[in-house]
């Protein structure tokens, strides 16, 4: 998979998305 | 040549060779198997593996004996509703949980040993229009359910005497949730397959139960069920299975998937793909690791590789009757496979 097909990856996605997830 | 000459050569040219026959237990009472698993129980300061066994009315637990013979510890006999599936209760021991109803599950019990008293016992953990049910790391079970006006999604925490102790309201997506599967690699993310091709991710630590993310699997295949989830490299790698997927002339009839997303921008590709054997149809799966199983419509238990996207293995319909039920044990690469009248091969794979 390239991040061209996916854009750009984040290692830490659960920790970002949690953190931009409303409470 | 004789190693050629002993091995049989299965339907479609697949070899048997990779599963081995280690043990058979039968069930005489058994009148329709509906479901096998394992579980860890101890007893005398001794754990070991067991085999659990259900029909619709009863749920049998089998310990092993000397020279790969099983023997019947205990039956649970459980009433009016009938069994429908074991729940599978990672890192837990002494604990079986069972899922009951008619067409769709009504109710989830534990079945369980009590040293207190000395008895086997059974205790109701949830009823209601139940959709889906996962045994989650921790002694927890996560389901979704339904009324008429919403769905609920929530997690009940066990204690080891198998009492429920907290719960955890998980937000719920617009649509059914449908299956659910523990990220490895990263702890508290959850995902779910819906009943519209989506793939929902939460977060499931004991503060919040934010769902965050959904993401659409396609169209191509409909209701796709998820069986396993990691994340690697930053990606969200989901297992699934398309149990009513048409056969297409590109890509024949597929069985499994293992689709990568990325789960920041929600962008997704396949990675693997896993067919039936040609001329094959129908699957009722179970997935361990990178190892899948499935019963097909003929009676024969396929095995794929999904790392390899290959069927590594096809064991025909015993002469006695067909294949109805295939599962992974808990542990190392064993395969139950079972029959209607309740005979349980085990097979290491």
């Amino acid at each position: 998979c390239s991040e061209s097909d996916l854009g750009p990856i984040s290692l830490n996605w659960f920790e970002e998305l949690s953190a931009e997830a409303p409470p | 040549d004789v190693a050629e000459q002993l091995t049989p050569v299965l339907l479609d040219g697949l070899r048997e060779e990779s599963l081995q026959l280690v043990s058979k237990l039968k069930d005489s009472s058994s009148s329709c198997a509906v479901d096998v698993s394992t579980v860890w129980w101890e007893a005398a300061g001794c754990r070991e593996l067991c085999v659990v066994t259900a029909c619709e009315s009863s749920v049998s637990l089998w310990k092993p004996l000397a020279s790969d013979h099983w023997g019947k510890i205990y039956t649970w006999q459980v009433g009016e509703i009938p069994v429908i599936q074991i729940v599978p209760l990672p890192d837990t021991c002494n604990l079986v949980c069972i899922a009951l109803g008619d067409l769709e599950i009504g109710e989830i019990r534990l079945l369980l040993y009590s040293s207190e008293n000395d008895l086997f016992k059974q205790s109701l953990v949830k009823t209601g229009n139940i959709k889906a049910v996962l045994g989650i790391k921790d002694r927890r079970l996560v389901s979704s359910s339904r009324t008429v006006q919403e769905q609920q999604v929530d997690i009940v925490s066990l204690s080891e005497m198998g009492r429920c102790k907290d719960g955890q309201t998980l937000m719920p997506p617009e649509e059914t949730v449908l299956a659910f599967a523990e990220v490895e690699g990263v702890r508290d993310a959850l995902v779910g397959t819906t009943a519209v091709n989506s793939i929902v991710v939460w977060s499931v630590n004991l503060k919040t139960g934010q769902l965050l993310k959904k993401m659409h699997v396609g169209y191509s295949y409909p209701a796709s069920i998820c069986h396993r989830a990691y994340s690697d490299s930053g990606l969200l790698f989901v297992v699934l299975s398309h149990p009513h997927a048409k056969e297409s002339e590109s890509c024949g009839n597929p069985a499994f998937r293992v689709v990568a997303f990325n789960p920041k921008t929600a962008r997704s590709t396949g990675v693997m793909f896993s067919s039936l054997p040609p001329g094959h149809a129908g699957r009722q799966g179970d997935v361990k690791d990178a190892s899948a199983a499935a019963v097909l419509t003929s009676g024969a238990i396929a095995v794929w590789d999904l790392l390899l996207g290959q069927c590594t293995a096809l064991l025909p319909p015993d002469p006695e009757g067909g294949w109805a039920l295939a599962r992974w044990a808990t542990t190392s690469a064993c395969l139950l496979a079972g029959q209607r009248d309740g005979t349980v091969c085990l097979y290491q794979y």
